[in-house]
Formats: C-alpha cells, sequence, structure tokens
C-alpha cells in the first residue's frame, strides 16, 4: 500500500513545493515508485518538474470535479520512477465550488483507495464485494509513495489532502510569522483526527535554515523544545542549488547530485523510509 | 480623498506583509496618517504590530460579514498616525462565504467610499442625496493612505482589495516561481481592469533581493526589462533587521531607523508620495 505524505503549510514560501519535488526525486533513487500530486493554483510543482501549466490537458481539476482517474491524468516526468498529475489556474476555483458537493472532503482519498489501493478497500467494513472490483481496481503501477503539494491556503483543498494522507509534512522556516502557523496548523490537524482522519501523523521539517543567522537558530532550537519527537533530525539549510533545480525543472538530485540540498533531502528520505508510519 | 494601496501576490512568502508593515510606518515618518487593513486569516500583520490575533475581539470578519464599520473595529498601533484593522482566523471561512452575496466582490470598496471618501460618493451619479447622508459619512479621521495587505490566494478576499484599490504593488521575489506568479497577475489585473475598476494601477517591487546571488540578480534585469516603468526604483534587500522588527511588533523605522530595510522602505515611501496616481 503506498504511503500518502501531504506537504502542507498555511504560511507562504516555505518551500512546500521544493519539498515535494526533492523528496520524490530522493525516493527514487532507492528503486520507490512515487506519485506526485499537484494540488496548487499557482502549479509549482508542475512548473517544477519541467512541465507548462499552462499547456496541461488533464489535472487535479478533473479528478476532483469531473471523477476522472488519477492515472487517466497523471504523466511521466523526466525522471524514472517519477510521475506527477500536474495542476493548473483551474485549482482557483476549487475553494469555491468543491465544498458545495456532499462528502466533499474525501473526494481525494476515496480516489486513492479506489485506485491505488485495492487491497486497502476490500478490507474496510461494507466495501464492495472481492470479486466484482479485483480486476477495475487493480493498479497499473505500484506506488509506494504518494505526495500531494498543497497551496499556501487553510481551505477545501489543503483539507482533502489531510484526510487523504498517513503523514503530514509541516516545512517550516525558522522565521517569526512561519513558527506561529505551526499553532493554526496543530487546531487543523486537531480538528482533521477528531472528525476524518484519526490516524494523520505529522512531523515539522525545518527549512530555509540559514545557520549565520541568530534568529534562525534561536527559532530552530525553540521549535525543537516544543515539538521534540515531531521534528525530523533532517534540517534544510539554504542552497542556491536549489533554486537553479527549479528553472532546471528537475529535482535537485538530478541537477546536483552532491549539493548541499541533493545531500539534506536524500536524508530525509532516508529517514522517511526507515520509520515505520 | 485617501490613496488605497492593495499589496497583493499570489506567491507565498515574498513579503506582503512586511511590505504593508513597512511602507505604512514609513509614511507616518512624514506626517501622514495611515490605516492598514489584515486581509489575510494567517493574521500576520496584526502581530507584525504588536497585536495578538487570537484576542482581536473586532476584526475585518465584521466588516466583510456583518456591516460594521471600519473605523469601528480600527484600533490605534503604537506608532502615531498608524491605525490597523486587524484580523483573525475567522477569515479562513471568506472564501467560501463572500461569494455567495450580490456584488461581493464591492464590498470593501463600497465601504471605504461610504466611510473614508465622503466626497467622492456625492460625485457618483444616482448616489444618495447630499444632505441626509453627510454628517453620517463625514470620517472622523482623514487618512492619506489605506494599505490592504492579501492573503497568498486569488479569491474573493484578494478580488475585494483589487476592485477598491488605486494603486497594487506587486512584491516580488527575483526566484523562478515569484516571476512566474507575475503572468497570473496580469491575467487578474485585465479581469479587474475590464469588470470592476478600470483605472487600477500595478507596480512590481522587488523584495527579498540578495545581490550576492547570480539568479537573484539575473531575474531582477529579466523583470526590468519585461516591465520597465512598471516596477519601482526602490528595490528592497534581504536584511535580517526586518525579522526582528515582525517579532519587536514595530514596523522596521521604530525598530532600527538607520537599518538598510528602514532606508529602503523610505525610499519606496517617497516614490510612492511624489508619483500622482
Ligand atoms: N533550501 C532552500 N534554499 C534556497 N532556496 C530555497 C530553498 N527551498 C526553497 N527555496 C526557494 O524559496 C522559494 C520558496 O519555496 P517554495 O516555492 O518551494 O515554497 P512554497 O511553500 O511551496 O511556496 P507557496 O506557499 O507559494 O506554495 C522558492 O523560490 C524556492 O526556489
Ligand atoms: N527584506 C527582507 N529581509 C529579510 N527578511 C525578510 C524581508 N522581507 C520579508 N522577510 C521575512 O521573510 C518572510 C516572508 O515575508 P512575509 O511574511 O512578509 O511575506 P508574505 O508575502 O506576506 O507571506 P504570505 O504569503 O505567507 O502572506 C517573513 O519571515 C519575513 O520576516
Ligand atoms: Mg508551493
Ligand atoms: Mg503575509
Amino acid at each position: 500500500n503506498p504511503l500518502v505524505i501531504a506537504i502542507a503549510n498555511q504560511k507562504g514560501g516555505v518551500a512546500k513545493t521544493t519539498t515535494t519535488a526533492s523528496l520524490g526525486g530522493a525516493l527514487t533513487t532507492y528503486g520507490k515508485e512515487v506519485l506526485l500530486v499537484d494540488l496548487d493554483p499557482q502549479a509549482n510543482l508542475t512548473l517544477a518538474l519541467g512541465r507548462d501549466p499552462g499547456r496541461v490537458r488533464g489535472s487535479i481539476t478533473d479528478v476532483l470535479f469531473h471523477s476522472a482517474s488519477l492515472l487517466s491524468v497523471s504523466r511521466e516526468t523526466s525522471v524514472p520512477g517519477l510521475d506527477l498529475v500536474p495542476a493548473n489556474a483551474g485549482m482557483a476555483l476549487a475553494e469555491r465550488f468543491l465544498p458545495v458537493r456532499k462528502d466533499y472532503e474525501t473526494i481525494l482519498r476515496r480516489t486513492i483507495t479506489d485506485e491505488l489501493r485495492p487491497f486497502a478497500s476490500e478490507a474496510a467494513p461494507g466495501s464492495k464485494p472481492a470479486g466484482s472490483s479485483f480486476e477495475k481496481n487493480f493498479p497499473v503501477i505500484e506506488y509506494n509513495y504518494i505526495i500531494l503539494d498543497c497551496p499556501p491556503f487553510l481551505g477545501a483543498v489543503t483539507l482533502n489532502a489531510l484526510v487523504a494522507a498517513d503523514l503530514l509534512i509541516l516545512p517550516t522556516q525558522p522565521e517569526f510569522f512561519s513558527a506561529h502557523a505551526l499553532r493554526t496548523m496543530m487546531t487543523t490537524i486537531r480538528q482533521v483526527r477528531q472528525n476524518q482522519n484519526p490516524k494523520l501523523i505529522f512531523r515539522v521539517l525545518i527549512t530555509l535554515l540559514d545557520k549565520r543567522n541568530r534568529i534562525h537558530r534561536q527559532i530552530h532550537d525553540q521549535i525543537y523544545k516544543t515539538f521534540g519527537e515531531g521534528v525530523f533530525q533532517t534540517i534544510i539549510e539554504v542552497d542556491t542549488k536549489l533554486r537553479e533545480s527549479a528553472i532546471e525543472g528537475k529535482p535537485i538530485m538530478f541537477h546536483k547530485a552532491q549539493s548541499r540540498g541533493a545531500l539534506q533531502y536524500d536524508a530525509l528520505a532516508q529517514e522517511i523510509m526507515r520509520y515505520v508510519w
């Protein structure tokens, strides 16, 4: 069964997209099959993998609004083992029109379960009889990881991702507004656990750290003191090679494999693979 | 008549809030009366001025949803001449519930016109008879500038700000995703000019520039080449004193007046005051 990872934070510019592309890339170097899903109307993840959001035919909008399957809109990227469900500007309407649908917050989870976790849906009580749906449900590709890149807004789209996820990664820049956003995210996690997804686990990931900066060091220490186990051991420091890789349209390890960014996201991938979620 | 300035960009983390607080502070040092409005559920502008969003009684939500007046929810800050309409987490519901109201995109403009521009509304055809509303409309405080801090999302709230604004400032980090976001913003500006606000003027403001970084210098040059007059002469460089001022709850010139950040935002204020919009 694939592990579903949501990368979310209401705070803007904390490296949600950079983490999704980099972690996805790192996991494929260990032979894992990874599906990345762009849930942001900015479509930065689509850009970061070398695609033009303006020329995308099928996208996540078709999955959320027109019951298209994930597999029908997913595309291969330049990286073997790394597929992408792209986004386009149409996602901006999702915040307004998604909430009118019944059970709108579980659309993504149901799609993933139906398509990519056939065995899980059979185990669930009251599920479809094994015989009839087995052929339809059998996934073409067995993904090990599905990673969801969220917009900087706690609305219907991000809620869908939190309900679908096994693990929530909270990229956090060691700065005042970003650290404050963790408070709101904790409230949201509590609500999602109570209402739709009791098993949701979260981990804070410190990103864009500049070790020379006093405020960064202070807030880094505060976050570890407050969250303890809830923070990844791995820290992502500022590395301009990560900016370059976005322009190149490739995950960092396929742009500069020995850069600090590539090595740190590789360490993150190892930390995630080691842990049994 | 107050000049209404919207500070918006779909891209997250490009210094929208930092620009709102810093520009507002700089304008008061020239004796201007300034009203800042926090339109973001993150309520970072409220935090940046030393207030706790969790303990705010009246907020922008009351104005948008319960026809409260701006003046009834505005509060003085620690800076003379700088008032704030705070936000709180309730703003997160605005994207979902604002669009059901008739003419939802003009709520903010109508509130500002009724309350803070009494003379303008008399000039408009078919407006209320001068006598009856003159007493009610006469503003308590004559603001010179109203500055609107927007969330990193192009929805109903940011649309309200663009419809109400005379000038739109687009803070832009000289990086790939941020530069790409300008394309979307231009489309939105065209639509707003065609539908609701033909006189809307925009200016790009380069923020968080690191002169030592090659990509930053390249993208800075590209933005000037593409937008020419549409970019402010003033550039805001990275300055950690701006991070400190957010923690202190004061605009930068009231935290470290001789810092690079304070001087650059002062230059921006001068550039805005010189220009006749
Ligand atoms: N470790 C890093 N070192 C240097 N630059 C980085 C690093 N991580 C991300 N960046 C850059 O910082 C900017 C913000 O990162 P990114 O766009 O991934 O954040 P985000 O949280 O996805 O933003 P948004 O809230 O707009 O979706 C980008 O220009 C990105 O290239
Ligand atoms: N010139 C600067 N130098 C150093 N740090 C800065 C500068 N401008 C902003 N910052 C810091 O960068 C981060 C992003 O800025 P800010 O929060 O103002 O952006 P924003 O566009 O309002 O973000 P959001 O999209 O989440 O609303 C903040 O931590 C802020 O303190
Ligand atoms: Mg992003
Ligand atoms: Mg902000």
